[in-house]
């Protein structure tokens, strides 16, 4: 369902340096995979999340999504692939400050005119799965860097898209918390979604089947999950 | 160092809901301790750091730095404390969006009247430690989340306090990134300094003496490290 080929994304910063976030990556995506994706810090993991998520254009190669050529694409036919078909927690969880919980989560629905009796009680129902049931008024600043990651998944998962694309989504939480939301994942996938997840954690990737490394913006290896 | 008594953080949010972030806690914190502070996700650690660091203040309780009671100092000496005592690495960087890297890194050297040679010498060596060297003119947005992470460390360190609090300090990084920093802590101990963790990660919390567990606002258990 993903087919990214050629791909390069730099970035010029000007005295002759060039930042080669990814240089050259080929990679495809199938139907219900289950991927974890791994490589040190500044590997180009985000980068390639974003790329994948239609949020970002490469500066070289294509991008097939479903079969179609994302680069030829309107910005109506973007949209709906951001909002309805992939779900993205972001690094850095990117939220509404002045909003609370429970409108940050609901937001996803807004955009795909949802009414608002029915988008409340999805909201509602996506705080309550990773444990927020009890934070739903709380605005991101009155909420722990765990309680804000979940809201950031709540939110990715909300609007009940075919393919979720994790960036780290367990980096603030403990293990038993993390465990949870991985559960919800697992579930998901086992619906036959399709879930790409970064992380850096063993025991987090270990849920997946197929590891993808990253190194100095190109795929080192992928390869089956060895230890399933 | 650190005598903390009968410390709680409540929040009022109307509708007779209060959340209490801190529930009672009790702490005393000795010169070169290497403390790792772990619990669930909301369970209060990062209310507790705010509190060590001078960055909040307790609805209830005291706290002695040193020997000396907080509540009873002017800003000036808090401002001292937290900006050459304590190096504190926020859980969410807090870093300047338009600043580079260097300059993020130089400003608790600018408060602290450090001459302008000699702080940009001293935020190069900080920026190279933590594998950032070649980063320093990037903006934050320029940075993937891992190097954000670095910065925040770099900046925490550059005053050579003799205390450092760092809030989850590897949570964006790979296995190896992690184990650098780590590295750099445990050196920074070892050269008597006094460290304080919080981290979700058992491998990262095994470098710590002490193990401190927190639970709904409160101390579970405090113990030596079983590991050692
Ligand atoms: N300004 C606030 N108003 C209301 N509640 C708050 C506020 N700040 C924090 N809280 C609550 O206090 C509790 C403790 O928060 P804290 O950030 O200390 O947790 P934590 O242990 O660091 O969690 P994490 O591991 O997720 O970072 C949380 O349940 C949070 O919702
Ligand atoms: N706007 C930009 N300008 C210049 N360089 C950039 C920019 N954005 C990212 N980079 C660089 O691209 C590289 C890859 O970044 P990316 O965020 O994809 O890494 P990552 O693998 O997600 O790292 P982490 O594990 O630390 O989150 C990094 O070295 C970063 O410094
Ligand atoms: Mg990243
Ligand atoms: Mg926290």
């Amino acid at each position: 369902i993903i087919d990214i080929s050629r791909i390069e994304k730099l970035y010029d910063l000007g005295k002759a340096v060039t930042v080669r976030a990814l240089d050259g990556v080929d990679l495809k995506i199938y139907n219900n995979d289950y991927v974890a994706i791994m490589g040190p810090s500044g590997s180009g993991k985000s980068t390639l999340m974003n790329m994948l998520g239609c949020l970002d254009t490469p500066t070289f190669g294509q991008y097939f999504f479903e079969g179609e050529d994302v680069a030829e694409m309107d910005d109506n036919e973007l949209a709906f692939i951001r909002n309805q078909k992939i779900g993205f927690v972001f690094q850095s969880f990117n939220l509404l400050a002045r909003a609370s919980t429970l409108r940050n989560v609901e937001l996803p629905l807004v955009y795909a005119g949802i009414p608002k009796w029915e988008r409340q009680e999805k909201a509602q129902v996506a705080c309550e799965k990773v444990g927020l049931g009890d934070r739903i008024s709380h605005k991101p600043n009155e909420l722990s860097g765990g309680q804000r990651q979940r809201v950031a998944i709540a939110r990715a998962l909300v609007n009940e898209p075919s393919i979720i694309l994790a960036d780290e989504p367990t980096g603030n939480l403990d293990s038993k918390t993390g465990e949870e939301i991985m559960a919800l994942f697992d579930e998901l996938h086992s619906q036959g979604n399709t879930i790409i997840l970064v992380t850096h954690e063993e025991n987090i990737a270990n849920h997946a089947h197929r590891f993808i490394r990253l190194m100095d913006g190109k795929i080192e290896s992928d390869e089956v999950n060895p230890n399933r």
